[in-house]
C-alpha cells in the first residue's frame, strides 16, 4: 500500500 | 492588544494533549472571531484544523489580528504548570515576540504567570475544499479510540468500511487479522453512546494506524466522534470542543501500488 501526502489532495491557499 | 481568558483551562489542557504528539510546532491565529490553528505533522500525511470560538471565552479581546508561533513541547510544559480547575489567560501585546499565560486558582490565592518566546513560523496554509462526504459515521470516542488501539496490534494499516448497516474496521498482519463490525444503533436512550451511519454511497478506504492513534489523543476532548469519508479523498475525524470550538484531523488514505 502507498500512502499518499494530504498536499496532493489540499492545495496551498 | 491580545487578551483570551477560559475559565477552564482543562480544555487548553486537552487541546495541547490532542495535538501535541503529531505537531512540534504550530501557529495560533488570532482573529476577533477567535483562535483557528492548521498544521500538517511533518510528514505532511495528516493535518489538524483547530477552531476557538471568541464568544466561547470568558473574556476576549484582539485589538489586531496576530500570529503566534507556538512551540508546543514548550506550552505543553506551562500549561502542565495550570490546575485542572485554575482560569487561565493567555494574552500578548501586538507584534510581540513573546505570549504570557496567567493561571489564577479558584479563590484567587494563587496567581502564576509564565512568558514564553514566540516562533517565527512560515508554515503554508493549505485550502480545504468544501466536501459532501459520501459517509459519515458518528460513535463514542472512546469505542474509536479502543478500536484504534485493538486494531493497531494486527498491521499497520486500518481498512474502515462503510455500508447503511454499519461500519467495519479491519486490519491484518504477521499475527493474523481482525474485524470489528459496529452495527448502527437503533434506539439508545443516550446520544453520545449511539453509533449512526449517513450514508450516500458505501465507502471502503484504507488509513495508517499510528495516525488514527494519535488522532484519538483527543477523546477527553468530546463523547463523540464524527468520521466523514468519500472515496479517494481524506478522512475527516472531528471532535467538538465543549461550545466553544472543534479540532479536525485529515488523513490521507493508502491506496494499492
Amino acid at each position: 500500500m502507498y500512502q499518499r501526502q494530504i498536499t496532493s489532495f489540499f492545495s496551498s491557499a | 492588544m491580545f487578551e483570551a481568558r477560559l475559565v477552564q483551562s482543562s480544555i487548553l489542557k486537552k487541546v495541547l494533549e490532542a495535538i501535541k504528539d503529531l505537531l512540534n510546532e504550530a501557529t495560533f491565529d488570532c482573529s476577533d472571531s477567535g483562535i483557528q490553528l492548521q498544521a500538517m505533522d511533518n510528514s505532511h500525511v495528516s493535518l489538524v484544523s483547530m477552531n476557538l470560538r471568541s464568544d466561547g471565552f470568558d473574556k476576549y479581546r484582539c485589538d489586531r489580528n496576530i500570529s503566534m508561533g507556538m512551540n508546543l513541547g514548550s506550552m505543553t510544559k506551562i500549561l502542565k504548570c495550570a490546575a485542572n480547575e485554575d482560569v487561565v489567560t493567555m494574552k500578548a501585546q501586538d507584534n510581540a515576540d513573546t505570549v504570557t499565560f496567567v493561571f489564577e486558582s479558584p479563590n484567587q490565592e494563587k496567581v502564576s504567570d509564565y512568558e514564553m518566546k514566540l516562533m517565527n513560523l512560515d508554515q503554508e496554509h493549505l485550502g480545504i475544499p468544501e466536501t459532501e462526504y459520501a459517509c459519515v459515521v458518528r460513535l463514542p470516542a472512546g469505542e474509536f479510540a479502543r478500536i484504534c488501539r485493538d486494531l493497531s496490534q494486527f498491521g499497520e494499516s486500518v481498512v474502515i468500511s462503510c455500508t447503511k448497516e454499519g461500519v467495519k474496521f479491519s486490519s491484518a498482519g504477521d499475527i493474523g487479522s481482525a474485524n470489528i463490525k459496529l452495527a448502527q444503533t437503533s434506539n439508545v436512550d443516550k446520544e453520545e453512546l449511539a453509533v449512526t451511519v449517513e450514508m450516500q454511497e458505501p465507502v471502503t478506504l484504507t488509513f495508517a494506524s499510528r495516525y488514527l492513534n494519535s488522532f484519538t489523543k483527543a477523546t477527553s476532548l468530546s463523547n463523540v466522534v464524527q468520521l466523514s469519508m468519500s472515496p479517494d479523498v481524506p478522512l475527516v475525524v472531528e471532535y467538538r470542543i465543549g461550545e466553544i470550538g472543534h479540532i479536525r484531523y485529515y488523513l490521507a488514505p493508502k491506496i494499492e501500488d
